[in-house]
């Protein structure tokens, strides 16, 4: 059987709420070191894969592999039905009919118990290899949101070029073009606004506005994001979580002009 | 313009 606690219930809360609208039937694969999704789109143009480790859990308990196949739009409802503060237990048998998710009130005698039917969901499993990105921008995740809402504004896509000098978000629209550059950045005082450009050698590529908007849903999980690229392999955006969890996002790229 | 590729030109199933 699977029991796995958190201490507050706004990750799994804010996890959720990243990727309900890029993903919508998803399985929770659940084994001994902790719980995993793998999803892409509809359109099979972005992929999203969260890990969160046992670590992540006290106490985590999983004696075998279960799927728990969750409609998210179901799991956002009763999410809502947690404070951000509460104690989260999610339990569910070794061959599952529901997922039974308990939320207690860390300050009162408050307990809410909610059981979610499970789904079959056949889903397509890829298989994402190790790879040395040609170049690694960890930058502060609200100035990525921002770029990306600014940009959406005149275009639907972005070219994100990625050079010695820095990195450059560059766009072309019908009403005109713009550009943000940003350089590497050390801030003593305040690391989070850190901005670090790790390069081997310089890349440039064009992606869809529209899913890098999605993925900036994650930015509250997460103070900075990496964003890692190499030519002609799709673009990976990483939040990182406590206890050596993630959520990444996988974009295939535009090609040709 | 650019045309968007799909995620299992990069990635194969396993």
């Amino acid at each position: 059987m699977l029991e796995a606690r958190l201490e507050q219930a706004e990750l799994l809360k804010k996890v959720v709420d990243a990727i309900k609208d890029l993903v919508q039937d998803c399985n929770f694969d659940c084994n001994d070191s902790g719980v995993a999704l793998q999803a892409m789109d509809n359109s099979h143009v972005a992929l999203v894969s969260m890990m969160l480790k046992s670590e992540a859990f006290s106490p985590f308990r999983c004696d075998r592999n279960i799927a728990l196949g969750i409609n998210l739009s179901s799991l956002t409802k009763v999410l809502r039905c947690a404070q951000n503060n509460d104690i989260l237990t999610v339990k569910a048998e070794d061959a599952p009919d529901v997922v039974n998710l308990m939320f207690e009130s860390s300050d009162s005698d408050r307990l809410s118990e909610y059981d979610i039917k499970l789904m079959d969901i056949d889903q397509e499993h890829l298989g994402i290899p190790e790879t040395e990105y040609a170049a690694t921008v960890t930058m502060p995740s609200p100035e990525f949101q921002r770029i990306c809402r600014d940009l959406s504004a005149l275009s639907e896509s972005v070219s994100i070029e990625c050079t010695k000098e820095g990195v450059k978000f560059a766009c072309n629209g019908d009403i005109g073009s713009g550009a943000v550059t940003l350089r590497s950045h050390s801030d003593v005082e305040n690391p989070d606004q850190n901005i670090k450009i790790d390069l081997t050698e310089p890349v440039a590529l064009t992606f869809s506005l529209k899913y890098l908007s999605n993925f900036c849903k994650a930015s509250g999980l997460a103070k900075s994001v990496n964003i890692c690229l190499s030519n002609e392999v799709p673009l990976l955006v990483e939040y990182g979580l406590a206890a050596n969890s993630y959520l990444r996002f996988y974009l295939a790229p535009k090609i040709g002009d | 313009s650019a045309q968007q590729s799909r995620l299992e030109g990069f990635f194969k199933p396993v």
